[in-house]
């Protein structure tokens, strides 16, 4: 799935 | 942050005060879906499980990892859960006898469900917050259905409806914008699952923009789907 993304959004 | 992605979480602002507004004015919480607010506080509470984290971090006074978008997120954050569950108690309190709950009939698990198996499967990581975070997100993308049901039910919006479906609309919209930005500016940065579901939310959309700008163009007061 992928790098892990860190949730910096809303 | 991007000019996009500040105008998306300003115009996400919006539609939580449209709304307040247009209920508090009206007293009236007619045309509005029970089922589609209640799942917006599920969507918030599933995804904003980190604020902990960051209380965390500042009862403990380490600032080390708090910059200003953790502090403008963390705030943002805390409004948008304050303004969903002050709608779903609005509606539910002194607004409840002008509900439209009976024509409000969308079955919630039809769409829980699949997103809750869809979060176990497709997730980044196998942890209980990621998990609850990709379900967040796959239940936001389909959590205006009862609202469109209840829209087609009803034949029509008033105008203060229609700007708050614009504005709900209108801010998944702007996130697609904000993420082709992002991936051509910053290295690294894809979220696949973001994406997709940020697509399928603003397609759901796609019908209700249509007749929204027809709408504003002629310049009628209450928003008529055709029948």
């Amino acid at each position: 799935t992928g790098d892990y993304v860190p949730h910096d959004e809303l | 942050m991007n000019i996009f992605r500040i105008s998306a979480d300003l115009l996400h602002l919006a539609s939580f005060f449209i709304l307040i507004f247009k209920m508090k004015a009206t007293k009236s919480c007619k045309g509005i879906s029970f089922k589609t607010q209640l799942m917006y506080t599920l969507v918030f509470t599933c995804r904003y499980l980190d604020l902990f984290h960051v209380l965390g971090m500042m009862i403990t006074f380490n600032f080390a990892h708090i910059t200003g978008l953790t502090l403008y997120n963390t705030f943002m954050k805390i409004l948008f859960l304050a303004a969903s569950y002050y709608i779903v108690y609005l509606m539910r309190t002194e607004l409840k006898s002008t509900s439209d709950d009976a024509r409000d009939t969308f079955v919630l698990w039809h769409i829980l469900a699949p997103c809750a198996v869809l979060a176990l499967i497709f997730n980044a990581q196998f942890t209980i917050l990621e998990i609850l975070w990709t379900f967040s997100i796959y239940l936001e993308a389909v959590a205006v259905m009862p609202q469109l049901m209840l829209l087609i039910e009803t034949g029509e919006a008033d105008s203060l409806s229609s700007h708050y479906m614009f504005a709900v609309g209108g801010y998944r919209a702007l996130y697609l914008v904000n993420w082709v930005y992002r991936y051509a500016t910053e290295p690294y940065y894809s979220n696949w699952i973001a994406w997709i579901a940020g697509f399928v939310q603003t397609a759901l959309f796609g019908d209700f923009f249509y007749y929204y700008f027809v709408k504003i163009m002629s310049g009628d007061a209450a928003l008529k789907l055709p029948t």
